[in-house]
């Protein structure tokens, strides 16, 4: 475990905390995305298939439990909450889950690190996270105005995956064959989508206005 | 044959 890490779980536990608290508290879940929350779901389901076969450390297991608890009731949230799904606008998240899912599904029968049912579930759940944030992306674009919660959960989001980039320099250097392209440049993609994102917030923030992304 | 090495990142 190194800072970057570190700090990458606690930025990607505060993503889920954010948003969590945001549909928990105000009881609305207006400007977001179902669809990326249940490709969220989706992701730690299968990228967590170990969770009770392989023993990492306690940290470890109880950061998959919240990941997978938390992702799972930001779900149950918004399609079963009765006050919540009020405010899900289904007519604006229209992205179709399939269109990134196959893709992914594929692309991980063929590059893999190990031809295993678990290894190619970790590998399609490393590309699924990439492209996991574009139907919530997309949904900004679409509802242009957003809540500050959502700019959060959103910038937060992104950060923790730029931290994981410093976490596998650092162990690049530091620990012998520590090599994982795949992870690389799935994480690498992944922080990219968010750059033009983190553009406007940061210009947001600022020139302190209301974040609008450009139509 | 190196045993599966579990990923040790969340």
């Amino acid at each position: 475990m190194n800072i970057f890490r570190l700090a990458g779980d606690m930025t990607h536990l505060m993503s889920v905390i954010v948003l969590l608290l945001k549909i928990h508290t105000i009881k609305s879940c207006a400007g977001i995305s179902l669809k990326t929350q249940e490709l969220y779901a989706l992701v730690f389901a299968t990228r967590y298939l170990d969770i009770f076969t392989d023993f990492i450390s306690l940290y470890n297991t109880i950061m998959k439990l919240i990941f997978l608890a938390s992702s799972f009731s930001i779900v149950w949230y918004m399609r079963q909450h009765k006050i919540v799904r009020r405010s899900y606008d289904k007519d604006q998240d229209t992205f179709r889950h399939l269109f990134l899912i196959l893709p992914c599904l594929l692309l991980a029968l063929f590059i893999n690190e190990k031809f295993t049912f678990k290894e190619v579930m970790w590998t399609f759940s490393l590309f699924l996270e990439a492209v996991a944030i574009l139907p919530q992306l997309v949904l900004l674009q679409r509802t242009r105005n957003i809540d500050n919660l959502t700019g959060q959960y959103v910038f937060l989001l992104g950060a923790y995956r730029a931290l994981y980039i410093l976490n596998w320099i650092y162990r690049y250097f530091t620990e012998p064959h520590y090599v994982h392209w795949i992870t690389w440049i799935s994480g690498l993609v992944q922080t990219l989508l968010y750059a033009d994102f983190f553009y406007y917030y940061f210009n947001s923030w600022k020139n302190n206005v209301k974040l609008q992304l450009p139509a | 044959e190196d045993k599966e090495k579990p990923h040790d990142e969340l």
